[in-house]
């Protein structure tokens, strides 16, 4: 399944985490306002985490994060 | 299937609980209020627990933690 | 598929039974009032006990135990 | 597919049936009223019995036992 | 897929029929009223009959034996 | 996928087809009114017959034979 | 996928045809008024002819041969 | 996914077109008004084609050739 | 899946596009008034191109080629 | 999955991008109006590109390119 | 699944970004109004950024990037 992000304002961080025994921070995607990210979960990325005002499309439906 | 946690009030904690014959927590993710984390069950954990208040989205619907 | 857990009063059990000819519990985890627990059947986890008032989401809708 | 049991009164009985070639009992959970076991079908169980006033919860719908 | 069976009568028969090229009874589950029994299709049981009066529940609905 | 088969009169045969080159009768299961058997179809087993009076349940629905 | 065929007058026929670079019937199933056969495509059955008047289920709805 | 085929007049042809790198007809079975032939494609058979009057039911619905 | 092709007038081609590094045509099937084909995507067929007026019936629903 | 793009222009080009470190430009389908194109994507096709006026059909509903 | 993305403006931005422990734009794919782009996620693409005014077609629905 891949997720949908949508920048509602500018400097949105979209992070992925490490999948493994540890779990950092491996790539903080910088978004402007209006930017749409679509990403997958990989080898390398076992969880994502949104910082800022967006909007997460999935199959659970629609999630506004930052307020 | 992943799950997703919007965080509803700062102090969070997402906490990913051991695969295995032990259950331990490996990780913690803190989180402020607006933050939201999509995580999905991996080789490594097994289980996540919530503490404090979140909204939790998944296949099943909406559950509300903290309450 | 994942079973999600929330306690609905302090010190609830959900309990992890071994896989195998043996049936024994592996792991208990204790819940306060509000929290949450995600968690799968596993190499190791082939059922799960719980003990206490919770409400239990699953596919097949939502089960109060502990009344 | 996972199996959701909840005790309808005290002392209720959740049976494993082996799988092979004989049909044996490999393990009683005895179950207080409000107790849930939710439970698979494993390498060990190819059957499963319920003896006293429980309700059975599967992709079938509710079933109620003991009556 | 399981087989969910209900006993609404004491004495109940619940049959496994092996699989192979000959086609045997090899374990026959005596039920009283109102036991449950949910019970898999496995690498020993092709076939399952039921005699008296029980309430078969499967992906096609609810059948009644016994009349 | 299986077949629910309810005998609606005494007598009902239940016949099993051999899978491979030849196509001959290796099983017949006798039926008594109101008796149910689920069946698969297996290695041995390619086409299942039914003579007499019965109501046959499928993902396609409800056939009634003999009439 | 199986496929289920009721006989609506006696002297019905399925046929089976080969799987294969050639064609051939390798099996007719006569079938009187009433009765029915449940089959599926094999190894050896690539292709399934109706003559006569029956009525055919499958996951395409019912189709009335013979007229 | 199986196509079903029933011949609306005398003289229907349903023809096998060989798969591989050259397209040909390896069979062409003669249909009789009422007869009902159910195909799959196979190893040797990646196309179908009907002239003469019939109906062709599949998942995409009814389609009546030869008109 | 397998895509269906009703001819609506003479002369309409249905031609098969190579798999593979390069793109070119290895089959036309002509087809006359009210014939149908019906075919898959194989190991030789990767792209389908239909030229005059046809109606393809595909999981897409209805697209009428050829206006 | 496949996708259908019917040309509603003459001259409307259907692009295959490349699989691969580097995204090129494979082949390039020129379509007449009214022309049907049938695609998938491919070992050699990761993207597909579409200029000129055309109604693209796929499980996401219906798209029209060049306006 | 795949991705459709239509330019509603010229100079929109598809930016494929890599899979594996770093993330960094492979190809920007460039685009003029009305022109369509069906894209996948593969061995070498794990993100896709969108940049301009452009509407995204998924499985979760339309959204619409630049705005
Ligand atoms: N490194 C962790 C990342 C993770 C996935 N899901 C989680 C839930 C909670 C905490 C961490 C995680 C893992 O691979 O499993
Ligand atoms: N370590 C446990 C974690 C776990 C999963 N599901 C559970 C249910 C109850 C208790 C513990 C668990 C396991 O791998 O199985
Ligand atoms: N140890 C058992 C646990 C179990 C699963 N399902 C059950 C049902 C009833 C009793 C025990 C069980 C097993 O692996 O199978
Ligand atoms: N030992 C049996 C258990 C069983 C499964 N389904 C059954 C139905 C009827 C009687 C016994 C069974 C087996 O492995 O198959
Ligand atoms: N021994 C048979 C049992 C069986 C399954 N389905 C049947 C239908 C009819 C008669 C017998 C059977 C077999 O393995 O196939
Ligand atoms: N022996 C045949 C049985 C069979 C299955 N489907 C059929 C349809 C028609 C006639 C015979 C059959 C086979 O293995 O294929
Ligand atoms: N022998 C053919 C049988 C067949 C299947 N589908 C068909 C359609 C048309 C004609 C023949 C067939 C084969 O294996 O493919
Ligand atoms: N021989 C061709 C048959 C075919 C399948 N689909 C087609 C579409 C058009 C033309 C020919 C075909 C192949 O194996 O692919
Ligand atoms: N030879 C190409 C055929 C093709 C499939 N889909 C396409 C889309 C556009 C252009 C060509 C194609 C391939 O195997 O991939
Ligand atoms: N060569 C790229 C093609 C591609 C697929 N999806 C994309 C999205 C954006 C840019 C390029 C692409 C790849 O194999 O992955
Ligand atoms: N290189 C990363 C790309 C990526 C996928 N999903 C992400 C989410 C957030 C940040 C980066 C990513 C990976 O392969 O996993």
């Amino acid at each position: 399944e891949n997720i949908i992000i949508k920048a509602l304002e500018n400097g949105v961080s979209i992070i992925g985490l490490t999948r493994g025994e540890n779990t950092k921070f491996h790539h903080i995607e910088k978004m402007d306002k209006g930017e749409v990210l679509i990403c997958q979960f990989t080898e390398y990325t076992a969880a994502i985490k949104v910082k800022g005002k967006a909007v997460i499309f999935s199959s659970k439906g629609e999630v506004i994060s930052g307020e």
